[in-house]
């Protein structure tokens, strides 16, 4: 299974659509500081449904949607959308194209789909469900974590072959 | 369940044991199980040795030591798993030149099998990369994003 | 005491709008007292926004933003209290090549009142630099010191 | 007040003496990851009287002592000597040089000279004290601690506006 594409609109500093597209094995990410390359992976870890803010250096939900600059309004509602090429069926489900959207509009309320159908976020976790992919694996290690591996506690290491076994 | 802890245990080990030498060019690594007569409480122990030195504890690493060690442990559970994709933000902060080349290369070697998106702010790591994306704020406080070539891409770092 | 805090708030307060203005090329930032009635028992909050973005949490800053933040406040004591030395250690980590240089060249600045001892890996930084000196372990596990010029230098990085 | 000199003998990783020169303004120090940079910013605070073995990366106080190599034996105790320029009278104390020394031996007995006279702990401690040097001062920044200026609790951060008033 691989990435294909990972769509944002509306999330963090991503005012305006943005696609990138993951064609190649090894992809890399440069720019400036603060430019947005974070909010990036930020993005990636919200559609796999990150529930914790301080994971997404928030301190509520909706710090997520664009909050606007001096010269633009903030949004409404941030997006994310993630394509990926699921041709040897490594997600459980029908479809050789699996595209999970994730939707917050400012008063609360949250959307959740899968290939167009809406769902809930129990679903898009049960998805992902010992993939490696969302919460407890180590497949995504934000910056300034890598060291955090060595440092947790045992039963935290403990978890890391209980995943793997 | 014991006997798949144990297994999974056992070959992250040596996995561990392997990545670990070759990402340091030699030196010591281990996985220790506090308590192995129970597989369902034990916590597990990391023990790293880098080359020509004796063996202390952890803290005592230095940082690009310690970012190695973790990056070889991360490396480990992803030879295991086989996971799809590893996205990885500026772990490569704290190497010096020499050590950013054979994590870069590193990687490399395992994308065949496994995706990587890295973000960096190292030329060295840049140079090993396929495809290279550039975020850069053109409009203030707005992210935009463009695929650039590596000579481009040392203007973004 | 509560006459020395309130002098000693409002200078560092104005030294770290300035300092932070220099280092980011613009923006705001602020020093503010939760409880501006009690000097005794007041909190002091960190305010900043990078320019031409809008004032949020200073949490949602980026790695380098925070770093750049925390050199602010930093230097801001340094020039309040007149400290004698400052150590840095690898404190350039996380910033891209432009805010490294404006790092570099700030402490070069402040260096005519305030020694700078500062280990770093990055090039930019140790251009700036008057005296350097290299680190090294030729015999295993021990180090050794030896001064060395700048184009020496880039083979320690 | 300038820092002059700094002699390690038996400290980490220093296991020859080792004197460094602070002639300049802006002094730098390179080299290898893991080959004893941030040990020589951890005598620096050992010397001024850091007993906290975790801000020494330890986890006994004799960690600091040379633990020996596989080819090079431990060695029994670990020294620094600092030496400053006092031309200005900025430590209070009647000397135009002044030389702290800190010895520790493996079997856990400590010595603290300045100017080759003993002393105490708590001597060293009182001559730097609110002089910008040892504890709770901001002048030395170790590896990976410079954002936890901004994250540390009020209380931390109104200690900051304390120690300049
Ligand atoms: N909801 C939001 N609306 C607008 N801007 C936001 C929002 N959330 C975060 N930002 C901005 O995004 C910027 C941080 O972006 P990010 O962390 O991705 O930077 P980065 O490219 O990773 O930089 P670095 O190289 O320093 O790590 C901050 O300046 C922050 O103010
Ligand atoms: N008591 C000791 N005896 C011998 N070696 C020690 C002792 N304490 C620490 N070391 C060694 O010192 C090394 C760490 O040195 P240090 O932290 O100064 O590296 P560094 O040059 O700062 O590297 P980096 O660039 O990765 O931060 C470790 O390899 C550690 O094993
Ligand atoms: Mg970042
Ligand atoms: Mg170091």
């Amino acid at each position: 299974m691989e990435l294909k594409k990972l769509k944002i609109y509306g999330f963090k500093s991503f005012a305006n659509k943005t696609v990138i597209s993951f064609e190649d094995p090894f992809i890399g990410i440069v720019g400036p500081n603060g430019s947005g390359k974070s909010n990036i992976i930020d993005a990636i870890r919200w559609v796999f449904g990150e529930q914790s803010n301080k994971s997404l250096r928030g301190e509520s939900s909706t710090d997520v949607i664009f909050g606007g600059t001096q010269t633009k309004r903030k949004q409404n509602f941030a997006e994310v959308t993630i394509v990926f090429d699921n041709s040897d069926n490594y997600l459980e489900i029908e479809f050789l194209e699996v595209e999970v959207t994730r939707r917050l509009y400012r008063n609360g309320i949250s959307e959740y789909l899968i290939n167009g159908v809406e769902s809930r976020l129990k679903d898009i976790n049960d998805l992902f469900l010992d993939k490696g992919i969302g919460k407890n694996s180590f497949s995504i290690i934000s910056q300034g974590k890598i060291e955090e591996i060595l440092s947790t506690n045992q039963d935290h290491r403990r978890q890391i072959i209980e995943e793997t076994a | 369940f014991k006997e798949s802890f144990k297994a999974a245990y056992i070959q992250l080990r040596s996995e561990f044991q392997i990545i670990f030498k070759e990402l340091f060019g030699g030196g010591e690594a281990d996985l220790i199980l506090t308590n192995p007569e129970d597989m369902l409480t034990t916590g597990v122990e990391i023990i790293a040795q880098p080359p020509g030195k004796k063996l202390q504890t952890i803290s005592l690493l230095s940082g690009g030591e310690k970012t190695l060690t973790a990056i070889s442990l991360i490396f480990s559970i992803i030879r295991m798993k086989k996971v799809p994709f590893v996205i990885l933000d500026e772990v490569d902060a704290a190497l010096d030149e020499s050590n950013v080349k054979r994590y870069a290369e590193y990687i490399k070697l395992f994308s065949s099998k496994t995706q990587f998106i890295v973000i960096t702010h190292r030329p060295t790591t840049m140079e090993c990369i396929d495809s290279l994306y550039g975020v850069t704020m053109e409009e203030e406080g707005i992210s935009s994003l463009v695929k650039v070539n590596l000579k481009e891409g040392e203007n973004y770092v």
